[in-house]
């Protein structure tokens, strides 16, 4: 029984009413497509404006986006950004400016629509991201804000993994704020669900675990279930955690259709001691909060320094202060107890020197790393905050960025942490990813103790460092970036390419990097059929889990696209190939310090990302929009099918919507086949080496 | 398990069996307190004989392999995984090919084949893995144990096979007694051991090698008896008999 309150909420709503939101999620050896389907029902006699929203992860590409409106089907196109077009377009809110800024922590994508009187409204959006594991978890996140009670919700997410799956967390949904998808690094103190149930107040999650690598989640809250959650729809964030099995071998390598994905993240391996700085910033606008959550982080970060790590502190503002001038300390009770005084004692006031601040942290490991005490392969790197633009000292990013290279000289790592909103994140980005790191951004009304602390454990615990990953020479193309800085526990490399030869027997596969005092080699040759048959298996699963899915979407919508996921599924590794591709483009290109070099990186991904349909910084969601009449009546359309054909493509364009890979232009077949070359290739093939060895031996039969 | 040992100088190849019991940890290589090596194997035995007139074999399920210098390191291989512990501990899978070299110590797994470890340069040990798909009963994934490299273990080196690499040994026939045929025995440390001819199957069975047999868990060709070498436990560096 719907309860009175929630029916005159449902009377009152004057806008479209969402009938229908079904999301479905398959996420298939860690890539995850999604396929959220919503209907809409104007009930009214009149026109109406439908807005269809949806928050899609940060890390994710929306790579379809369909309307059905008065049975015409509006399907969206990709386009180059810089191509101006007079209909509607759905690129995300946020993305408007995101040419130039960093990758904000969500999108939402919006879509408003006339909605002829008495008459239903059908949006189909797609996304895909590849998971990325942070803290021994992979992270899903499905945003489930409709802002209206909605007759039928539900949310399906099937999980099928190479290996098994373990860990599997469903957590309670996140509430309030829009919060970051997973980029936070900070994990929620949640218990883990017993018996796979959720400990959320809604009893409405299920899991379910049909066999060893399948399993499928669904969240399905009814109408009251959801007004007793919000009745505004706001309900929060679903999330899913889990990771696989894996061990210290070569990682687990996907083949499929002439493309492989590798994914490496070994365990059982002892940390590297690290020299870190933690530069901090202590101007004026960190008063209050802000200073008093980095203080806490700070305090527990001290406590989870290891023996052999070596640290300091800075401290800046206008003035710049160094705890331990000229050195960096061992971890001791008597250190870390002065660190905590020295970390009491910040007072924020004055300016924003971020150039000074970085100069000081190079100059004291420049100087510690060419003394005796240094040990040749720890593992170096500034952890740098600040919560707003530079404002004393050097105030040019160019400047600064320049200043910071010649600093560094590629002998460390930075690792950036913004704080609020008045952050040029775009310096730190940059800064971060010149010098071999990351950049994390923490918003405003988050809990930043708790998120500087949680960036902190996903870099605090290095396991490799100068890791270099092969494969046998002349077999492998376009290999996505495969020489890594730094593996760290909890996280994972992940490289993607394609084969040159499809019917080869097997691929040599030989990871290099060192371990503290170590070197180590690990390889083996991957029998490419069995594993094609194997990923092949998979995808089958999906396809299915898919198809189950399409079937629950609405029959109308499938029955004009068929099943998109399904053929998404059958090209996965290739996709992910793409996605990786696609993203490695955009880092080089924020990273490259020549319009030259800005312009290839720009043209290879922007072709990759027309080819494979993703909405990104460079590209444009065109979608043609149905003309309503004032009576409420769709207008005559000129055509049925969407305005593909309006205008021919740029020269540079390569096709939109192809099933076979896209021959690559010259461009890109250059650039890969240079980066190809800086790539060590292996040429021996270990196999099972013949030994000369005495005969004087211990055996058995 | 099946024991070879080679005497290069004197062209001679001795061969033995030390059947043990399940459980039984057995010294292989005893050079604690020179080079700082030391090896001992540990046995399983099969769930089954391999006939019934037969008794039940065993194997070497662990080797144990600890080295002393620069600083004390464990390694422990089994068909399966090599753990590698010193200042810190690794873990290595067998069904890939690793290597993880430290400088003067290096161990490097070739997939489901062999480990080797190399100490300091001029020491060094093949385990061999042998793994069954399709174990018969009496059959269980095992390891096997050679000595690759002993140039940096000293002359007074011991444990069941560590004893003989400094020695010399001879052959001499004893006279044949009425209606029997002559038979052999072995000189070694002016102890005469009573041989007769076999041929024994090494590295996987791939090589053959003809080699003089002594009988009754070696005795008297390894000094003491063979329980002088189980050892307590694992990691034992203890001196030989």
């Amino acid at each position: 029984r719907v309860p009175r309150q929630v029916k005159t909420i449902l009377v009152k709503e004057t806008k479209p009413h969402i009938e229908e939101l079904s999301i479905r999620t398959t996420i298939l050896s860690r890539y995850a497509f999604t396929a959220v389907y919503c209907a809409m029902l104007n009930r009214h006699s009149a026109a109406a404006e439908g807005l269809f929203q949806f928050q899609i992860p940060a890390g994710a590409y929306v790579s379809n986006f369909t309307m059905i409106i008065g049975g015409r089907v509006y399907q969206s196109e990709v386009r180059l950004k810089e191509k101006r077009v007079k209909q509607g377009n759905g690129k995300p809110k946020n993305k408007e400016s995101s040419d130039t800024s960093p990758e904000p922590e969500g999108e939402l994508f919006k879509m408003t629509a006339n909605i002829p009187g008495r008459n239903r409204a059908f949006f189909l959006l797609m996304y895909e991201e590849l998971l990325q594991r942070r803290l021994g978890r992979y992270e899903h996140v499905t945003s489930l804000r409709p802002t209206q009670l909605v007759s039928r919700l539900s949310l399906d997410v099937t999980i099928i993994d190479h290996s098994p799956v373990t860990d599997l967390e469903v957590l309670p949904l996140r509430n309030g704020k829009i919060s970051g998808t997973g980029n936070s690094g900070a994990r929620p103190n949640t218990p883990k669900t017993p018996g796979g149930r959720t400990k959320s107040e809604v009893p409405v999650t299920t899991v379910i675990k049909n066999e060893k690598t399948v399993w499928k989640i669904t969240f399905s809250p009814n109408i009251v279930q959801q007004a007793k959650i919000s009745t505004s729809g706001i309900l929060g964030d679903f999330v899913i955690r889990y990771d696989v099995q894996r061990d210290m071998g070569i990682g687990d390598i996907q083949v499929l259709n002439g493309h492989f994905v590798h994914f490496f993240a070994p365990k059982d391996l002892p940390a590297v001691p690290k020299n870190v700085v933690f530069v901090i910033d202590s101007s004026a606008s960190m008063l209050g909060t802000k200073m008093r959550q980095t203080k806490d982080a700070l305090f527990t970060i001290l406590k989870d320094l290891r023996p052999g790590d070596n640290f300091n502190f800075i401290s800046f503002s206008n003035r710049i202060k160094v705890w331990q001038p000229n050195r960096l300390v061992p971890v001791t009770p008597l250190n870390i107890r002065d660190a905590k005084k020295f970390i009491f004692t910040l007072i924020p006031n004055g300016g924003t020197n971020i150039d000074g601040a970085i100069q000081s942290g190079s100059s004291l490991l420049r100087e510690y790393l060419s003394g005796p005490d240094s040990s040749p392969n720890s593992v170096t790197l500034i952890i740098f905050l600040t919560d707003g633009r530079p404002t004393v000292g050097e105030l040019q990013s160019t400047s600064i960025l320049g200043n910071t290279r010649s600093a560094v000289q590629e002998k460390f790592c930075i690792f950036t942490i913004g704080m609020g909103n008045d952050v040029d994140y775009r310096l730190l980005e940059r800064m971060a990813l010149e010098n071999c790191g990351m950049m994390r951004r923490i918003s405003e009304e988050a809990d930043a103790s708790a998120m500087l602390k949680g960036f902190y454990d996903e870099i605090g615990t290095p396991l490799l460092s100068d890791i270099r990953v092969n494969y046998t020479e002349d077999s492998v193309d376009y290999v996505t970036q495969n020489l890594f800085t730094n593996y760290f526990n909890g996280s994972e490399l992940v490289i993607a390419g394609k084969l040159t030869n499809r019917s080869a027997e097997s691929l040599h596969v030989q990871v290099t990097a060192s371990n503290n005092d170590r070197n180590i080699i690990l390889e083996t040759d991957v029998p490419l059929r069995r594993l094609q048959i194997e990923t092949e298996k998979h995808v089958k699963a999906a396809s299915a889990a898919m198809a189950v899915g399409a079937k629950a979407l609405g029959s109308g919508v499938m029955q004009v696209l068929g099943n998109p996921l399904s053929s998404i599924a059958e090209d996965f590794v290739e996709r992910v190939w793409g996605f990786l591709s696609v993203k490695e483009g955009l880092r080089s290109r924020l990273r490259s310090q020549t319009s030259k070099e800005r312009e290839q990186h720009t043209q290879l991904a922007t072709n990759l990302s027309l080819n494979y349909h993703f909405l990104t910084p460079l590209t444009n969601m065109v979608v043609e929009k149905p003309e309503v009449l004032l009576d409420g009546r769709m207008a005559p359309a000129p055509t049925i099918a969407p305005a593909a054909d309006e205008a021919a493509p740029p020269l540079n364009e390569l096709p939109g919507n192809t099933d076979k890979p896209q021959k690559l232009d010259g461009n890109m077949r250059r650039q890969s086949s240079s980066q190809s070359n800086k790539i060590g290739k292996v040429e021996r093939k270990p196999a099972k080496k013949s030994f000369t060895i005495s005969k004087t031996s211990a055996d058995g039969d | 398990p099946h024991f070879v040992v080679e005497f290069p100088l004197s062209k001679l190849t001795v061969c033995f069996n030390i059947n043990g019991e399940p459980g039984h940890v057995l010294r292989l290589v005893s050079d604690h307190k020179y080079s700082g090596v030391t090896v001992n194997g540990k046995l399983i035995g099969a769930s089954a004989p391999p006939g019934s007139h037969k008794q039940q074999r065993t194997y070497f399920s662990t080797i144990t392999i600890v080295a002393d210098h620069p600083k004390r390191s464990y390694i422990e291989v089994t068909p399966t995984k090599v753990i590698l512990d010193g200042r810190d501990r690794i873990v290595l899978p067998c069904h890939s090919s690793v290597t993880v070299d430290s400088g003067m110590l290096s161990v490097a797994i070739v997939q489901n084949s062999n480990v080797t470890v190399t100490v300091g340069g001029n020491i060094s040990f093949i385990i061999l893995l042998h793994q069954y798909k399709n174990p018969a009963p009496y059959q269980r994934n095992h390891l096997g144990f050679y000595i690759g490299n002993s140039k940096g273990l000293s002359r007074n080196c011991h444990g069941l096979l560590g004893q003989f690499l400094s020695e010399e040994v001879g052959l001499a026939e004893l006279p044949a007694e009425a209606g029997t045929k002559p038979s052999q025995v072995l000189k070694v440390k002016n102890r005469s051991v009573p041989v007769v001819r076999k041929s024994r199957r090494i590295y996987s069975g791939t090589q053959h090698v003809d080699c003089w047999f002594a009988r009754n868990n070696a005795a008297k060709l390894i000094d003491g008896e063979y329980e002088d070498y189980v050892t307590s436990h694992m990691f034992d560096t203890g001196d030989g008999p």
